[in-house]
């Protein structure tokens, strides 16, 4: 099962 | 204050339209290296950059920072009255409620000029990485959407796989599966047809197509998109515009639990 990663994740507030 | 001008409002226009499905509150921050946008989707699985540096415009002012908060719905009315082939000027104040524009249409002494009404929007402005991509595949724009909607009738998903052979394209679905493979294809007299493959490592990741086609909205800005990967990061995907502009979607990957 795949899941739907988020972008926020990935990129943290600058 | 802001004064922008472009020779075509083209650029602009298939700009908006590209993004605005996708986002429909932002800023456009402008200083006087130019204007940018980023935003997020609602959902936040994708992320919009554009940037449309000065040099695009001409001529181009704005003495200090500048954030235009803009409704796309309502900016893509107004845009809807400039010709693609009429000059654009975006006007600004220091502190504006309104962000002003003017289509001129030189050829027929016609001038319009709209007023659009700003909002206060208070938005999260997130740090994106300099990334060195295991992968980065340069295709025409044309064909990187012709493959998300011919792969989007058999899935949601696609996994886009890089090797020294080529980019694989794939999908599975309930009636069945498809993929496309490109390989390194550089014609000497069609350069808008090039497909170049840069690979550090093979890659393979999963995507959701609902976003990729989306991001296909892009294909009048640029006859050529550029896709890069690398193994558990956003996708990013570039659509170059003239001197160094450009507009990128940021996708987060679909993850195995």
């Amino acid at each position: 099962k795949v899941k739907q990663g988020s972008i926020m994740s990935f990129f943290g507030s600058s | 204050m802001l004064e922008a001008r472009l020779d075509t409002a083209n650029l602009f226009k298939s700009a908006v339209d590209a993004i605005k499905d996708l986002v429909q509150d932002c800023n456009f921050d402008c200083n006087d290296s130019g204007i940018a946008l980023q935003a997020m989707d609602n959902s936040h699985v994708a992320l919009v950059s554009m940037m449309l540096k000065a040099e695009a415009f001409s001529p181009f002012r704005c003495d200090r920072n500048i954030a235009l908060g803009v409704n796309l719905t309502s900016l893509t009315k107004v845009l809807r009255a400039a010709g693609r082939d009429d000059t654009l000027t975006l006007k600004a104040e220091d502190a504006p409620d309104v962000l002003n524009l003017v289509f001129e249409a030189t050829a027929q002494d016609r001038i319009s000029e709209y007023d659009l009404k700003l909002m206060d929007i208070d938005q999260e402005h997130l740090g994106i990485p300099d990334t060195e991509y295991a992968a980065t595949i340069s295709m025409p724009s044309a064909e990187f959407k012709r493959i998300t909607t011919d792969l989007m009738a058999m899935s949601e998903s696609v996994t886009i796989e890089a090797t020294k052979d080529g980019v694989k394209f794939s999908s599975t679905g309930d009636i069945g599966n498809g993929s496309i493979t490109l390989r390194q294809h550089t014609p000497v007299d069609k350069p808008n047809e090039t497909v170049e493959i840069e690979l550090s490592e093979p890659v393979a990741l999963t995507f959701s197509l609902k976003y990729l086609t989306n991001f296909c909205k892009a294909q009048p800005l640029s006859n050529q998109v550029k896709l890069c990967l690398s193994a558990e990061v956003p996708l990013m995907v570039e659509y170059g515009l003239e001197g160094g502009s450009y507009l990128r979607f940021y996708l987060a990957p679909k993850i195995g639990d």
